[in-house]
């Protein structure tokens, strides 16, 4: 494991408890999306179901879990804590999930591995995390306005993805034969999606204001 | 495994 490698999963991890802290410190999930919450959800368990057949190490099996169980809290708390619950902007939130979960899972069966069902759902849950964020920035762009720890959540997790990018072409060059073309081209199409945003929140930080986004 | 590799990463 290499240093970009542990930073980008370190990165990953703080950005999802730094968004469960926020909605039970605050009491509120206003401004954060469920659809991508729940399309984290579907991709943690649809990629993670190698818990059940495959071993890799301890750190990889506790992150795993953790990844899941947070998944299912945040989730937990935007649908039934009745306090958080009321403060879901459901009318905003309105991006058609189906639209992103059909065509990763057609373009999982084309172009995988494998075609077994374990590898053919590890390819979706792949293709599907590079866009599960878009539901959170549609919501973004109709409320109009971020408040500092949403802008963060998203900082962190295009920064965790940019690590991810970076731990790529290290293991590209130290470790002979390293190749993964689907992870390399999904996590690159996922770090492009986080670019528009990335602009508007150094735009933001740099003049030290609250993060407003053009209409 | 891809091509022929474990999953390591997350």
């Amino acid at each position: 494991m290499n240093i970009f490698r542990l930073a980008g999963d370190m990165t990953h991890l703080l950005s999802i408890i730094v968004l469960l802290l926020k909605i039970q410190a605050t009491k509120s999930c206003a401004g954060v999306s469920l659809k991508t919450q729940e399309l984290y959800a579907v991709v943690f368990v649809t990629r993670y179901l190698d818990l059940f057949y495959s071993f890799i190490s301890l750190y990889n099996t506790v992150m795993k879990i953790i990844f899941l169980l947070t998944a299912f809290t945040i989730i937990w708390y935007m649908r039934k804590h009745k306090v958080v619950c009321q403060t879901y902007d459901k009318e905003q939130d309105t991006f058609r999930v189906l639209f992103l979960i059909v065509p990763c899972f057609v373009l999982a069966l084309l172009v995988n591995h494998e075609m077994s069902v374990t590898e053919v759902l590890w390819t979706f849950s792949i293709y599907l995390e590079a866009v599960a964020i878009l539901p959170q920035l549609v919501l973004l762009q109709r409320t109009k306005n971020v408040d500092n720890l949403t802008g963060n959540y998203i900082f962190m997790l295009g920064s965790y993805r940019a690590l991810y990018l970076v731990n790529w072409v290290y293991r590209y060059f130290t470790e002979l034969g390293y190749r993964q073309w689907i992870v390399w081209v999904s996590g690159t199409v996922q770090t492009c999606v986080y670019l528009d945003f990335f602009y508007y929140y150094v735009q933001a930080w740099r003049n030290n204001e609250r993060m407003k986004l053009p209409g | 495994l891809i091509g022929g590799r474990k999953k390591d990463e997350l």
